[in-house]
């Protein structure tokens, strides 16, 4: 059938409630809804008429939104990186309960399956038992861990670590903090601290799949306070309809690199913006 | 936050200098963005506008009462049904002992619960006994452990086992059986799930049936969106759902879409976790609640 206005603008309300459905935060579905219309500016009546332009008009506006040109290869990144003397150091942050610590045992596993060598900083001297969790993480995947005390300063523990990789010639570092609230300022000073001390080549933001407007806070927050440089969703096995990843996307401005599908070591996929919109809007 | 927003949209109502149907869809429109930005399930945002649309248009309303004041009470009559009506019925008591199962998705602040819950009913003069079944996460043990020891709380699990409905029993066996040191609450801890995992599920079922709790608490982070009224109803249609808890309301999350799952769910919302230690704990009263964020 033909598009016309009217039918069109039925078809885009209908894209934003579908978009808000799936947990893509009011403000970017609102966005997505504005770009597919510039996008559709300027459009003859004739090639309107192509169901398929409607659709490439939404899919090129959600990839705008997704920053695919900045997508990047960690693995790759970490083994071109250019001094192969220092260690790629990665930061990891996010706020309660997101599979921060989780994600670094996936991460771990990733990296020793592409003779990446890793140690693990556990700056995370806040939560109960956050070492011991950590901990046997580390001791199933047969990797160093270094860590101090429960309340011992997080940015020391992780200059330790660097320090250990350094001197050891270990490829990577990757950096546990604890799980903050953006309304927290002291922790949020904490973070800006620990990266200030260490100076970490990555800075990678994980958020709830599962989470819905707030996520859009989160990131905002933690990208003004320390700059995020790339992002995991996680829980995605939860039925999450992934509409964080858009959110997040949006107000960094940096690439989704992974999504994390289960609890166990080898559920870390990389994020492919393609697949992700064909589910997102069918 | 919310309270924000629905305060200054009854500052708006009350300076209509009319109500007529473009005022109306006006600040229908502005309820909507509120709610959806707060979370609350998209249906249940339709649903609510719609309601307030009806009964704020209906011609055989008294003319006495003042159109604004009414839009206002239906306002709140809206948001109490979405939270699900009134106060959770009491169903810890002392005299005999009382079991409660804590139950939830990944991460949303069971185990941290535990620790709060058990502290807030060692103040009330209660001996508490907490166990830990969840045998997926490492160091959910040493987790529950540290967080019971730090306020003298005794607590029983089985970290080399794998399969908790053993745990489950032998916990209850341990609180059970020495007299003079009965305990009168006994809490009990379980591994994260959500409703895709079918075989978890199913475990929690076996694991409501063994333990026979007096109260069954569906733990839900603050921060869940659409998902979280899908996810509730899995849960209560699994095991049988007394009461709520929402965590991490300290943070920037509005708490709507947990909030509307729990008012979906059926079950009322009996405490709000506010930070993350064991006193950050607070009784949710409904009527109060809403009061609070209608001004
Ligand atoms: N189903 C599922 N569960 C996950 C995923 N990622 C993490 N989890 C679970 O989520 C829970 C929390 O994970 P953690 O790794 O402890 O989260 P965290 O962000 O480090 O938590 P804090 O340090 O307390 O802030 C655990 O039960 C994990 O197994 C995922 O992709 N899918
Ligand atoms: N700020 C804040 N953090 C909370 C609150 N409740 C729990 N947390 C934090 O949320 C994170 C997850 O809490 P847990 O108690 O480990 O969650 P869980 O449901 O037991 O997780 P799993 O056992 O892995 O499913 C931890 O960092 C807690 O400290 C709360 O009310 N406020
Ligand atoms: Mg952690
Ligand atoms: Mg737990």
């Amino acid at each position: 059938t033909t598009l016309t206005e009217k039918n069109t603008n039925k078809i885009l309300k209908d894209l934003e409630l579908t978009l808000l459905k799936n947990d893509v935060a009011v403000h970017v579905a609102e966005k997505i809804v504005e770009i597919t219309q510039k996008n559709l500016e300027g459009t003859q009546v004739g090639a309107f008429s192509k169901k398929n332009t409607l659709q490439n008009a939404i899919k090129e506006a959600i990839f705008e939104i997704l920053n695919v040109e900045n997508q990047f290869n960690l693995i790759e990144t970490i083994k071109n990186r250019p001094n192969k003397n220092k260690p790629y150091s990665i930061m990891v942050l996010g706020v309660n309960g997101t599979g921060k610590t989780t994600t670094i045992a996936k991460i771990v596993h990733l990296f020793k399956k592409n003779n990446i060598s890793v140690v693990v900083a556990a700056s995370d001297t806040f939560r109960a038992g956050a070492i011991e969790q950590l901990s046997k993480h580390m001791d199933a995947l047969n990797t160093r861990l270094i860590k101090q005390s429960y309340n011992a300063d997080p940015a020391s523990v992780a200059y330790d670590a660097i320090d250990h990789a350094f001197a050891k010639k270990i490829n990577s570092v990757i950096i546990d903090t604890s799980g903050r609230q953006v309304t927290n300022k002291n922790l949020l000073e904490e973070l800006k601290k620990i990266k200030r001390v260490n100076q970490p080549d990555l800075s990678i933001f994980i958020g709830d799949s599962l989470a819905g407007n707030d996520v859009l806070v989160q990131a905002e927050v933690f990208n003004n306070a320390i700059q995020i440089d790339a992002s995991i969703i996680t829980k995605l096995d939860a039925d999450s309809k992934g509409g964080a990843a858009l959110s997040i996307a949006y107000i960094t401005k940096k690439p989704i690199i992974y999504i994390g599908v289960g609890q166990g070591y080898d559920d870390l996929l990389p994020f492919d913006p393609k697949w992700f919109v064909d589910i997102l809007i069918g | 936050n919310l309270g924000k927003s629905l305060d200054s949209l009854i500052r708006k109502i009350r300076r209509l200098p009319e109500v007529d149907k473009d005022s109306i869809n006006a600040i229908l429109q502005e309820l909507q963005r509120a709610l959806l930005l707060a979370d609350v399930n998209v249906e249940m945002c339709l649903a609510v506008s719609n309601n307030i649309k009806k009964r704020a248009t209906d011609e055989k309303i008294n003319l006495k009462i003042d159109r604004r004041e009414f839009i206002i009470k239906i306002l709140h009559d809206e948001l109490i049904n979405i939270l699900g009506g009134e106060d959770a019925p009491k169903r810890i008591k002392t005299g005999k002992q009382s079991i409660i199962l804590l139950v939830g998705i990944q991460g949303s602040g069971k185990t941290t619960t535990v620790g709060k819950l058990a502290n807030f009913y060692k103040k009330k003069g209660f001996k508490i006994g907490v166990i830990c079944t969840d045998t997926w996460r490492p160091g959910a043990y040493d987790q529950l452990a540290q967080t019971c020891d730090s306020i003298s709380v005794n607590h029983f699990g089985m970290p080399d086992e794998k399969n908790a409905l053993k745990i489950a029993k032998k916990g209850l066996k341990h609180f059970t059986k020495t007299g003079k040191d009965q305990k009168d609450l006994i809490i009990v801890d379980t591994a994260g799930r959500h409703k895709k995992e079918t075989e978890l599920m199913q475990e929690m079922k076996k694991l409501e049936n063994i333990i026979k709790p007096n109260e069954t608490i569906l733990v839900i982070d603050g921060t869940l969106g659409q998902q979280a009224y899908a996810q509730a109803l899995a849960f209560a249609q699994t095991t049988h759902v007394g009461s709520i808890i929402i965590t991490k309301l300290d943070g920037s999350a509005k708490g709507g879409g947990a909030l509307s799952a729990a008012g979906a769910s059926g079950a009322p919302i009996k405490f709000i976790g506010v930070g993350e230690r064991v006193d950050d704990l607070e009784e949710f009263h409904a009527s109060k609640f809403i009061g609070t964020l209608l001004g």
